[in-house]
């Protein structure tokens, strides 16, 4: 992992003198493979080494610890700072009942998520109802009628036939007619280069002022993480990321990319497939994960 | 003539940078990378390098393919498998159809028992497609539903039978216990099935694809690959690094949501595609 490597970097370096720059070189190298490796994107990574070279340079070698624990150390203290050094909650501000809407790519968890947060927010003393706003996929609206059945939380009886905006609109009213004050609108996949299908979620978020937009995307997401999350954010404004399945062995780099490109908070992190399996995000612990 | 030199330097970095950012990982770039400055004292420009690593990144993939194995015996038996939502039914919906086109007899085996509406939305593309579908129903056992989709098939005169299981990370060792349990089924009622083991993998998935691939081969050993959603802006490179470290082929490539949007792997247009 990475501190062995960055160890034996500097193993003829133990506590004298300054980190040098032709021995940070070195290491900082270690750091640029182990940033690639966990799919942070490339032009990302360029400058956050730039960034911690010149922190590195010319500090003192810590007595406590070693040359290569000492890198770790900035690069870590960086990479969480990076991320955010506070958890963000959801927004959930304006007129009842409010609307939080979740978008991103295909298959990346926002029906799931749906019904996580709407658990989530009937822990927190909220009444959720569950919009389902994808009339493309099949069974998309079943798949969300039965989340909300498991759950006991109402679900609009939205149909395919149905557009979208009119769908929200609709539910809205419906919401408040039971008492419900928080909207959860799940959205169809879609390619952030779908001009059509992106111009729809304007069209939702037009009418429907949502108090949190969220893009909901995979943890195992490569270098198009930059691309995706800059594209939904110019056409949105998202209000932050839940970033899923980081159950699994996904070093998960894509989440600097969003934060990098975006400057958004990571919201929640989903870790399984069960109604039960979302956790608010640790930017820590999300950095020594990313480093290996 | 140190100013040459200083160039291709840059060149060397800017085709590095392409490479990683189509997802081909840094050990395999670097790798492409050596391979080519090796010839690179004889190429003279941009366009005659990029040509070299193409021919590189074929070679690598060509090495790995292998034709599908006409056995002739019914049925063919597909098993689909992948980490979660990374385009299974939807792959299965679309295979289904392009095999009805051609005049087989498809039957699909709803395998996947847990997931809400998974049957619902097997049952939809099942229709579309025009193939039967076997199920039992949510929360049953899934190697049971594989089992009577193979008895059902030899039973009709069946031709091929594509068997959906359910999304798992292949990190859960349960889950993939369950998968072996699904694959034993299937070779219980036949013995020489699955005749194919399709990993399904998203084109968007970064350096994990590697892993996924490992663990999955391990478990139940993969014969093709599918990879999903490259009509987006993810070149899907980390196919490379697994054709050159595991020489599975790649089968299939999807290019959209509706049934047709499925084409047989090429390479070529695969390698113009990432330059
Ligand atoms: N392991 C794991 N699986 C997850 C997580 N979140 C969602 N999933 C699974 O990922 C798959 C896709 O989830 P969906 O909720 O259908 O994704 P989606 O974004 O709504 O998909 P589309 O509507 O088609 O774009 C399902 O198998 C989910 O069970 C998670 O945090 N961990
Ligand atoms: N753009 C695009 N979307 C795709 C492609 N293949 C599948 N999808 C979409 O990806 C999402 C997930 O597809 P599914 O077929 O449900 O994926 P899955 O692997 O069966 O998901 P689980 O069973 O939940 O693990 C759906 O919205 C599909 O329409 C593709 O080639 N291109
Ligand atoms: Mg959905
Ligand atoms: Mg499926």
């Amino acid at each position: 992992n990475l501190s062995d490597k960055l160890n034996s970097v500097f193993k003829k370096l133990k506590g004298h003198g300054k980190l040098t720059e032709k021995n940070i070189e070195e290491g900082l190298r270690e750091v640029r493979m182990a940033l690639l490796e966990a799919d942070v994107h490339y032009a990302v990574v360029k400058k956050f080494i730039n960034d911690i070279k010149q922190r590195a340079l010319g500090q003192e070698v810590m007595a406590s610890l070693t040359p290569g624990q000492q890198i770790i150390k900035i690069v870590n203290d960086e990479l969480t700072k990076l991320m955010g050094s506070r958890h963000e909650d959801l927004s959930l501000s304006g007129p009842l009942p409010i609307s939080i809407m979740l978008v991103g790519l295909q298959g990346s968890g926002k029906t799931t998520t749906a019904g996580k947060l709407s658990i989530f927010l009937k822990k927190t003393g909220r009444k959720p109802y569950l919009v389902p706003v994808d009339v493309y996929r099949p069974a998309a609206i079943d798949q969300l009628r039965k989340l909300g059945d498991q759950l006991s939380v109402p679900v609009f009886p939205s149909n395919p036939e149905m557009d979208p905006v009119r769908i929200c609109r609709e539910a809205r009213i419906a919401a408040q007619k039971e008492g419900c004050d928080t909207l959860l609108l799940d959205t169809a996949g879609r390619l952030h280069i779908d001009e059509a299908l992106m111009a729809e979620l304007c069209r939702i978020r037009d009418e429907m002022q949502p108090s949190d937009i969220l893009l909901v995307a995979d943890a195992m997401t490569g270098q198009d993480a930059v691309n995706i999350a800059k594209s939904f954010d110019s056409a949105l404004d998202i209000g932050g990321v839940i970033l899923t399945k980081m159950d699994g062995d996904a070093r998960g780099g894509a989440a600097i990319s969003i934060k990098t490109i975006t400057d958004k908070p990571i919201k929640f992190i989903g870790v399984g497939e069960k109604l039960n399996d979302l956790e608010s995000f640790h930017p820590d612990r999300m950095s020594s994960r990313i480093l290996g | 003539f140190t100013g040459k030199r200083e160039i291709n330097n840059d060149l060397l970095e800017e085709l590095e940078e392409h490479l990683i950012t189509s997802d081909i990982g840094v050990q395999t770039s670097m790798e492409l990378m050596r391979r080519i400055s090796k010839k690179a004292s004889k190429i003279s420009g941009i366009e005659q390098l990029k040509e070299a690593l193409k021919e590189e990144i074929l070679s690598i993939l060509d090495a790995s393919s292998s034709p599908v194995e006409e056995h002739g015996t019914k049925p063919h038996v597909i098993m689909v498998l992948g980490v979660n939502g990374v385009g299974k039914t939807t792959t299965i919906g679309k295979l289904a159809a392009r095999s009805v086109l051609e005049g087989k007899k498809v039957l699909i085996a709803a395998a996947d028992t847990f997931r809400a509406a998974a049957i619902d939305q097997l049952r939809i593309w099942a229709d579309r497609a025009g193939a039967e579908i076997v199920t039992h129903g949510e929360r049953t056992d899934p190697a049971a539903v594989a089992y009577d989709g193979i008895e059902a098939a030899i039973a009709r005169g069946t031709d091929i039978v594509l068997v959906d299981t359910a999304g798992r990370l292949h990190t859960k060792v349960n889950l993939m216990e369950e998968l072996k349990k699904i694959k034993r089924a299937i070779s219980k009622k036949l013995p020489d099935a699955p005749h194919e083991i399709l990993l399904v993998l998203d084109a968007t998935t970064g350096q994990n694809a590697l892993s996924q691939a490992k663990l999955f081969h391990e478990a139940i050993g993969v014969t093709g690959i599918a990879l999903t959603k490259l009509d987006g802006t993810a070149k899907g490179g980390i196919v490379i690094s697994i054709c050159s470290h595991m020489k599975i082929p790649l089968r299939y490539i999807g290019i959209g949501e509706k049934i047709e949007d499925l084409q047989d792997f090429d390479p070529t247009q695969f390698v113009n595609a990432l330059f």
